[in-house]
């Protein structure tokens, strides 16, 4: 059986707003390691991978690996009733036909109870190869969020150039063109704004922006992103969070 | 014109 005690509730209430526009429905994978999730889009064009590892909860007891269909609209719905200083405990026994949630305000003195139905989910689950990747940026998420809303009044797809000196994301539509160009800039007061750049190689990539957006949903979770990128492989748009991860993967678009 | 690439040919099920 699966028990897992989250101090910090509206962590989860933040995963489910980060995937459940990419994804209607997916297993979480239970094991000793914490709790996983990975989901492709209906399209095939991005993934989602989650992890939050076992130490994010107190306790964590996890007897036996455990899949969890879950229909996360309808999760994030049953979270919807959390409030967001509860904290969150989930439950599932080992035959897993409904996940108990429980959410205790801080008070203790209010406790309420909810069953979610689970569903039998037949995914496919993929192995994402270790890729040495040529650029690596690291920059502020809410920056990115930025960038990637205001280009996408412009165009469907933005292009990301990665130099020594800078990272340029730039978008060409009906109406015009636009780009915004940050400089490299480790040196800066606030570490949280900097923008750093691991180059082993120049790139220059397209994708498509209106996922970009979505990924941006999962910017209240950290202060920061990363986003690692080689010719002609999917884009790794990673946001670390205390105990665990959400990266999605976004194929490139190709040609002129 | 681009086209969108899907992760099919990138990533294969285990």
């Amino acid at each position: 059986m699966l028990e897992a005690r989250l101090q910090t509730g509206a962590l989860l209430k933040k995963v489910l707003e980060a995937i459940k526009e990419l994804i209607t429905d997916a297993n979480f994978d239970c094991s000793d390691n914490g709790i996983a999730l990975q989901a492709m889009d209906n399209s095939h064009v991005a993934l989602v991978a989650l992890l939050l590892r076992h130490d994010g909860f107190e306790p964590y007891r996890c007897d036996r690996s455990l899949a969890l269909g879950v229909n996360l609209v309808s999760l994030s719905k049953v979270l919807r009733c959390a409030g967001n200083d509860d904290i969150i405990t989930l439950k599932a026994d080992d035959t897993a036909d409904v996940l108990s949630l429980t959410f205790e305000n801080t008070d203790n003195d209010r406790i309420s109870e909810y069953e979610l139905k689970l569903m039998d989910i037949d995914s496919e689950h993929l192995g994402i190869p270790d890729t040495t990747y040529e650029a690596v940026v690291q920059m502020s998420s809410a920056e990115f969020a930025r960038i990637c809303k205001d280009l996408q009044v412009l165009s469907d797809s933005v292009q990301i150039d990665v130099t020594k000196e800078g990272v340029k994301f730039g978008a060409k539509g009906e109406l015009g063109s636009g780009a915004v160009t940050l400089k490299q800039n480790g040196n800066v007061d606030k570490e949280e704004e900097a923008t750093l750049i691991e180059l082993q190689q120049n790139v220059s990539l397209n994708f498509s922006l209106k996922y970009l957006v979505n990924f941006t949903k999962a910017t209240p979770l950290a202060s920061r992103v990363s986003l690692s990128m080689s010719s002609e492989v999917p884009l790794l748009v990673e946001y670390k969070m205390e105990a665990g991860y959400i990266r999605y993967y976004l194929a490139p678009k190709i040609g002129e | 014109q681009q086209s969108q690439t899907t992760l099919d040919s990138f990533f294969d099920p285990t």
